[in-house]
């Protein structure tokens, strides 16, 4: 799994 | 960035700016539900928290603002400015009745248990339900304006498109959200009956009328 955290959506 | 999510953030812009224009330019935000406004700007204030400690890019940061700014510039002409021609009659969904479930949904399902995260979850989930108050005010009237349906097509449109650059994601990055896209199936599903009228009805020049 990826890092979540990589909120780089809006 | 892929073309499916530019798409649907120019979408989702669209529609806010349509909004936001439709109320301007009329002074009125007759068969518009205020409720779904103040939801989506609590949606946006909620996830956009991180707007100055976590930078993106200069997209990103630019278009949190752009939401952020209109979405409390509609609600402010709405309550406000234009109170008089708010339709508070037909605009009865409890919102109560989704923030409250919502909140409890985001302590107990997300990805970290950290007030940032549950934030930013509750704002993923509230935005999957936030235009029902909208859609029920639809179905109380029984019919949209145009420009109102235009609204809401774009605003459903986005969803979509966030749904597909989640699968080029998965395919392209291997990158994965889950919540992000169990929330985003809901948000797009409640907009099917819509999506039928409107393709059906709007884009032949008719008026947007729900069956009584």
């Amino acid at each position: 799994t990826l890092d979540y955290n990589r909120k780089d959506e809006l | 960035m892929n073309i499916f999510r530019l798409l649907g953030d120019l979408s989702h812009l669209l529609a806010i700016i349509i909004l936001l224009l439709k109320i301007w330019r009329t002074r009125s935000c007759a068969g518009v539900s205020g409720k779904s406004q103040i939801l989506f700007a609590l949606v946006f204030t909620t996830r956009y928290l991180d707007l100055f400690t976590n930078f993106i890019s200069m997209y990103n940061s630019a278009m949190k603002l752009i939401y952020l700014v209109c979405s409390y510039a509609t609600v402010f002409l709405m309550y406000f400015k234009f109170k008089a021609t708010y339709d508070s009659n037909h605009d009865t969904f409890r919102m109560e009745f989704l923030v409250v479930p919502v909140g409890g949904l985001a302590f107990l399902v997300n990805h970290d248990f950290t007030p940032l995260e549950i934030l930013w979850t509750f704002s993923i989930y509230l935005e999957a339900v936030a235009i029902l108050p909208q859609l029920f005010m639809i179905s109380k009237t029984g019919e949209a304006e145009t420009i109102t349906s235009h609204y809401l097509f774009a605003l459903g449109s986005y969803r979509a498109l966030y749904i597909v650059n989640w699968v080029f994601r998965f395919y392209t990055e291997g990158f994965f959200d889950l919540i992000a896209i169990v929330a985003g199936c809901v948000q797009t599903i409640l907009y099917c009956d819509f999506f039928y009228l409107y393709i059906t009805k709007v884009l032949k020049g008719k008026q947007l009328t729900l069956p009584a």
